[in-house]
């Protein structure tokens, strides 16, 4: 597991623990987990390994007519992390809003870690949804509702305020790094890297709600949702009988 | 709407549910399940490209498209059940980086999966529900049918997804941030298993 998996899964369990709080899987992806951004869900997935959704391309904001720019998405707390791989040994509440943790092993002492929690006003929500009906004609929106796909909008986000490098003490690093391994090409991706940069606004984890699409243009994001709810109105794909080879 | 978080089951359930999509992968004929194994064999280590089946699947099994595996001296047609399986697996081997997918690969030919699902099943039994980092013994026949080589790969494919062993004690180092990954470890190894089982 990379060192970036590592403090996202901690810092959920840490801020929401057995809740529904997303921890982000990929330094890379953070971009596209910003509120608004529209998200996939895996169909086939379960409770056991996580990462149920995929990123898009594309924000709700996209696929709207033009019209007026919601609100930003307002700050709803700062926390304070130091060690975060240690968070469940000995985390510590002090007060509401700021959690200190005490370590043994593991990152680096200097490692500080600052979030923001950003989420997504309802107030601006509803405003977003009376001023502006979806691009019926959007491709992505066309693409989406021909595979019968439900799309998830990122609501609620945990993001870095500060750039923050983090180190990993450096337990078994190192004893994979064998000759052995060299024909696999595995050498250098065997190796664990020590350290990693957070860049400043790098979501960490996310909460999302699903987008609901009636007839052409309406949508709406209802606060509750199951299984069975599906964004685009069934009946809608083309039943083409394609094969597919998997080989 | 969002079921991700934190698990609340153990290890029995894990089990259970990995059971109920293998057995629907043994429903598949043995020319299936070898298509199904080559196939494999030839995507692991390149995520991308197991991430594109995966997502060609779940879009095949939306429109219900019917899906084949390239076989001789017939392709084999899929049934949905069998489909969702295979995604079901799919979804664990692409949480795994590519450097595990490649050891899974040299593991099958090395004919040591049995082994190493041992040994995950045997310390997730031990620790699924354990929130607290520590170090436990680890049972010395776990590894005792494996050679110096086969020692080092097994380390190497659990320790990517944070179960460290170390032969001394011998013993292994249970970190519950990494469950998900050993989880995801313990579903790949059960499907390898049984697809090279009568290869």
């Amino acid at each position: 597991m990379t060192m970036f998996e590592n403090v996202t899964r901690a810092l959920a369990r840490q801020l929401n623990p057995r809740g529904d709080l997303t921890p982000l899987d990929s330094l890379i992806d953070f971009k596209r987990f910003h509120p608004f951004c529209l998200v996939l869900r895996k169909r086939k997935s379960t409770l056991f390994w996580g990462a149920r959704y995929v990123h898009t391309d594309y924000t709700l904001l996209d696929v709207l007519e033009p019209g007026s720019s919601p609100s930003d998405p307002t700050d709803s707390g700062n926390f304070s992390f130091k060690n975060m791989l240690d968070a469940r040994v000995e985390g510590d509440v002090d007060v509401p809003k700021t959690v200190k943790v005490k370590g043994t092993a593991g990152l680096s002492r200097s490692s500080t870690l600052e979030v923001q929690t950003l989420s997504v006003a309802p107030t601006a929500l509803e405003n977003l949804h009376k001023e502006r009906k979806l691009s019926a004609d959007h491709p992505f929106l066309k693409e989406m509702r021909e595979r019968g796909e439900n799309l998830y909008v990122v609501m609620e986000v945990v993001e870095t305020l500060q750039e923050v490098t983090l180190e990993r003490a450096g337990k078994a690093e190192g004893c994979f790094s064998l000759p052995f391994f060299a024909p696999l090409g595995l050498q250098g991706s065997v190796n664990h890297k020590e350290a990693v940069t957070i860049p400043k606004g790098c979501v960490l984890a996310y909460r999302v709600r699903q987008l609901m699409v009636n007839g052409k243009d309406e949508w709406g994001i209802p606060h509750i949702c199951n299984d069975s709810m599906q964004t685009f109105p069934p009946g809608e794909k083309p039943g083409e009988g394609k094969f597919i080879l998997i080989q | 709407a969002s079921d991700v978080g934190e698990m609340h089951e153990d290890f029995k359930t894990l089990k259970e549910e990995v059971q109920r999509e293998t057995q629907e992968v043994e429903k598949l004929s043995p020319v299936g399940r070898s298509s199904l194994l080559t196939s494999l064999s030839h995507l692991l280590g390149k995520k991308k490209e197991l991430q594109d089946l995966e997502q060609t699947l779940e879009g095949a099994l939306d429109k219900g498209h019917e899906v084949t595996l390239e076989a001789l001296p017939k392709d084999v047609l899929l049934s949905k059940d069998a489909m969702d399986a295979i995604l079901y697996f799919l979804g664990a081997l692409t949480v795994l980086s590519e450097a595990q997918q490649k050891l899974l690969v040299k593991s099958l030919e090395k004919k040591i999966l049995p082994v190493q699902l041992k040994l995950v099943e045997s310390t997730m039994e031990k620790n699924f529900l354990q929130d607290k980092e520590g170090v436990f013994p680890l049972q010395p026949d776990l590894l005792s049918s494996l050679g110096e080589e086969e020692l080092i790969l097994t380390e190497a494919l659990v320790g990517l997804s944070g179960l460290e062993v170390q032969r001394s004690g011998p013993q292994y180092t249970w970190d519950p941030d990494t469950l998900p990954h050993l989880c995801a470890l313990y579903a790949g190894l059960s499907l390898l298993q049984l697809l090279s089982k009568n290869s």
